[in-house]
Parts: structure tokens; C-alpha cells; sequence
């Protein structure tokens, strides 16, 4: 018997032109016999991961002929968030790294591309309104994304059916920024001595905000996805305490000596810029934790391990929508097989109404890179994003370990030949090895 | 499969798929069509994944419009 023919439906309007989004539908049907094989998806999105999972019910056999078995699929991702976090400021990555990695997000059925493009370190985001940012912010001028680097990086993911969500983050870890625009940081003092270093924006000045809302409706405008993802985690007050004009804006305020506040205060404007040129937010839950007045619908990612079950219950009774990564730091790096315990991770194992579970968008593999560059990223990441990736797709109740490392330990040697560089997880070794 | 389906039947009847004698295509109801580059690109792209890079010699087009 020979398969001839696959054929690829879509029922709906395809969204063939259109960028994905958190409510995409990626559902299909997939039925395999002879001589034809039927691919049912309501959106292109759907088709996209029928594609894959056809591709992956091929096999060669011992003699080298491509065989596949009569099958019927029925799928739909348990999440409708499954994102990769990278991080392009502590390292710089290459553009044929981000796309490399938009492949094996492909392959694991991955949705978005969370990509932390500026930093403390650089800023390689090239931005057409101020380009100074870059120039003086970068690494060095060759290691930068112009606007056709990001636009390629756009449509190749949106080609994949993945969103890419820039992260901006603010008001800390802006230290790249100062050396491009001048009055954004705060300077700070020894006494009433001006230092030549300098600490957070600087949340006090008019000029600040009208930065902002011109640098994020330039972004706006590059980035395509509805959300932005901004910072507000991990704010050193040091240099706020230090500063004479910072301490009697706190005064006039009544802010008191709780610098919280002021982070809160400056949060809550950036946040109202950011609705008012129409994107929404995804913020780190310290944001929430300092008790900022979101808007409704701003999405909260819960980052810090400790007590994140107690975060989530927190959050989503609150009635925001959560992202989850503190399961999945995978830049803390152990040794043996750590993609078990990514794996094991169970995102709706917190006490809560189903109502709450609900508000539960789905999680990110995050990469931070401080360790990580062009030369380990693809083997640091893969396999191990691909015990998220299948935790964020399969039901609940895919959880036995054997069969996983089974099925695992094949899609590894499936992303060899697809050129991922994916790290072993144990013992064994890929058919045509020789080949990869 | 990674990661597994929501629901997955397979039978143990075989068939074998070659290289010059097997299309992606648009079904004729789809929405979508050739003009569709996404789909377009992405049934190359699987082509290629599934055997390698292969030069029909001749005939059709590798993907059709419905």
C-alpha cells in the first residue's frame, strides 16, 4: 500500500495573512489511509501543527523506505501560551541562532518567541526614532538588530505560527539605555556629591514619560503581537535613596521612605501609556506583588520559585492571567536528566476555584543568558524546552516518565537530522548518526 | 509523536511513501489555497523534513493548488 497524497484543508477563514495570537486556534484532525491522508484545521495555525505531527508519524525502515502507519489524530494544545524565553543582552545571539531556535520551537509545537532583546548589558535593539540607544548601547555597532533582522525574525515565526513578544524592561535593568539617552537615568549621589554612576529611570521627570511613549509607539509599530512584556522586577533602590530631587519628589508624593511606591507610581504611568497606544501588558509578578493597579486582562508571569504555587492562587483570585515560568529556569543547569523534574512539573497544582485555573495561560521555558551564547544555546535548550513544550501541549494526564523518555529520546535524534543541536539525555545513540 | 496528541489511533497497517509519488496539497474545499504562502512554505518545509532535500525530475508541480 502507498500513501500518495496529503491533504490539507482549512474550514474557516484560513488567517493566512494574519499574525498568530493567544487565541489562535491550532486544533486539527489528521487521518492517515491509503491513498490519502486528510489534514482538518479550522486556521492555518492548526495545519501548521498537523504538519509537524504528520512528519513525525514517518519513519524510515531498515531498508531505508519511508513508511507510516493508518492513524487518526485529534489535537488541541492543553495551554494557549507555550513560550521560549531568550535573552540577546547578556549575550548577543546571532540572527541564525534566533531562527535556529524558532525551528525547534516549531518542532515542539512552541507558540512564542519571548525574546528579552535589551538589557543592564546591551542594547542591540536597533530603534529607528533613537538610534543612539544602540549605537552607544551595543556591544559594538556589528552586534545589533536592525529593523530587517526583526522583521525577518517576525515573519519566520509567524510562518511557524509563533508570536514574538518583546520584552522592554523598566524601570531597572536599563543601564544600556543612559549611555544613548541622556536624563533618562537617575544619577546618583554620595551625599551631596554627584557620582558618574547612575540607578534606575529616573521616575520624576516629564521628559522621561514623553520618551516612553514615543520609544514604545515605535515599538508599537514594529512588533505586531497585542502584549508588550515590561520589567518592574529586581528595582535597586540605592540610587533612588541617594538622590536630593528623588528624596522631596517622595516627600511632595507622601511616599514616606517606601521606594515601592515610587516604583508603583512609575509603573502605573508606563502601564497607562502602554494601554493608550492600544497593546496590552505582561508583567513579572513583582508588579502585582507591589500592588500597581493593573489593568484588566494584563497578564502576570510568575517567575520566582519560591512559593510560586501560592503566587498563582494569589494571582489568578485576584482575576489576572498568569504565564508560569519558575518550574522552568533552564539556565540553572544540574546535572543528569533535569528535563524529568521540567516534565513532572504540574502547572495547575495550586489551590484554587477551576474558575482560577482558568486564568492560567500556560508557561515559558526561559533561557537567561549569562552563560549562554551562539556556541551552547541550541544544546543547553533542546531537549530539555521539550519536556515544557510537551507539559504545555498534551493533557494532564500525559504524564508517565518511561513512555516520555521513549518518545523524547526519538524526538531528539529527530531534531539531529533536522540540524537542532540537541544535547542527549542519557544513554544511546540516533540511527545515521553519521549523517547529522 | 512529542509532544503526544490529545487523541492518537494507530493501527499496525503499513504503507510506504516515496519521495517522487507523494504531494502536500491543498484540499478542494480549503479556504486556503496557493496563494496561501504560509501554507505554501510550510508544505515544502515538511517535504523536506520528511525526505531530505529531493529534485522531482519532472511532472507537476511538488504542491498544488486543489
Amino acid at each position: 500500500a502507498e500513501l500518495q497524497q496529503l491533504l490539507v484543508t482549512i474550514v474557516l477563514e484560513s488567517e493566512c495573512d494574519a499574525f498568530p495570537s493567544v487565541s489562535s486556534d491550532e486544533s486539527y484532525t489528521l487521518l492517515v489511509k491509503e491513498p490519502v491522508a486528510f489534514l482538518k484545521a479550522n486556521r492555518v495555525w492548526g495545519a501548521l501543527r498537523g504538519l509537524e505531527t504528520f512528519s513525525q508519524l514517518i519513519y524510515q525502515d531498515s531498508y531505508g523506505t519511508f513508511t507510516i502507519n493508518e492513524s487518526n489524530i485529534i489535537d488541541s494544545p492543553r495551554f494557549p501560551h507555550r513560550g521560549i524565553l531568550i535573552d540577546t543582552s547578556r549575550h548577543y545571539l546571532p540572527l541564525k541562532i534566533i531562527l535556529k531556535t524558532l525551528d525547534a520551537m516549531a518542532f515542539n509545537k512552541f507558540n512564542v518567541l519571548h525574546w528579552h532583546i535589551v538589557d543592564d548589558e546591551s542594547f542591540p535593539y536597533q530603534s529607528i526614532t533613537f538610534p543612539e540607544l544602540s549605537n552607544k548601547g551595543s556591544y559594538s555597532p556589528s552586534h545589533v538588530y536592525t529593523s530587517n533582522d526583526v522583521h525577518m525574525v517576525i515573519e519566520y515565526a509567524r510562518l511557524r505560527g509563533i508570536r514574538v513578544l518583546p520584552e522592554f524592561d523598566t524601570p531597572g535593568h536599563m543601564q544600556s539605555w543612559g549611555k544613548g539617552q541622556k536624563n533618562l537615568l537617575t544619577p546618583c549621589y554620595a551625599g551631596k556629591k554627584q557620582l558618574d554612576t547612575f540607578g534606575p529611570i529616573n521616575p520624576i521627570l516629564n521628559t522621561t514619560y514623553s520618551f516612553l511613549t514615543t520609544f514604545f509607539k515605535e515599538i508599537t509599530k514594529v512588533f505586531p503581537d497585542q502584549f508588550i512584556h515590561l520589567g518592574g522586577d529586581e528595582v535597586d533602590f540605592h540610587c533612588w535613596e541617594s538622590n536630593p530631587k528623588i528624596q522631596n519628589f517622595m516627600k511632595d508624593k507622601g511616599f514616606g521612605d517606601d521606594f515601592r511606591k515610587l516604583e508603583s507610581f512609575y509603573i502605573q504611568k508606563l502601564l497607562d501609556i502602554i494601554a493608550t497606544i492600544k497593546k496590552g501588558s505582561i508583567v513579572w509578578q513583582e508588579v502585582f506583588d507591589d500592588g500597581v493597579k493593573l489593568q484588566p486582562g494584563t497578564t502576570v508571569e510568575v517567575w520566582k520559585s519560591n512559593g510560586y504555587l501560592d503566587e498563582l492562587s494569589k494571582i489568578t483570585a485576584s482575576g489576572f492571567p498568569v504565564i508560569i515560568s519558575a518550574p522552568w529556569y533552564l539556565d540553572l543547569i544540574s546535572y543528569g536528566q533535569d528535563w524529568k523534574q521540567y516534565y513532572k512539573t504540574e502547572p495547575l497544582n495550586f489551590a484554587g476555584t477551576q474558575e482560577q485555573k482558568k486564568l492560567v495561560l500556560g508557561g515559558e521555558a526561559c533561557l537567561w543568558g549569562e552563560y549562554v551564547d551562539s556556541t551552547n544555546l541550541t544544546p543547553r535548550l533542546w531537549p530539555r524546552a521539550s519536556a515544557v513544550g510537551e507539559r504545555l501541549w498534551s493533557p494532564q494526564n500525559v504524564r508517565d516518565i518511561d513512555d516520555a523518555y521513549r518518545r523524547l529520546t526519538m524526538h531528539r535524534c529527530r531534531m539531529l537530522r533536522r540540524g537542532i543541536a540537541a544535547q542527549p539525555l542519557f544513554t544511546g545513540y540516533c540511527n545515521d548518526e553519521d549523517n547529522m | 509523536l512529542w509532544p503526544l496528541p490529545l487523541t492518537v489511533t494507530v493501527t499496525p497497517s503499513q504503507m510506504r511513501l516515496s519521495a517522487e509519488n507523494f504531494y502536500i496539497q491543498h484540499g478542494p474545499s480549503s479556504t486556503a489555497g496557493p496563494s496561501c504562502s504560509l501554507l505554501e512554505e510550510a508544505f515544502r518545509r515538511y517535504y523536506e523534513y520528511i525526505f531530505g532535500v529531493y529534485e522531482r525530475p519532472k511532472g507537476p508541480a511538488r504542491f498544488q493548488g486543489g
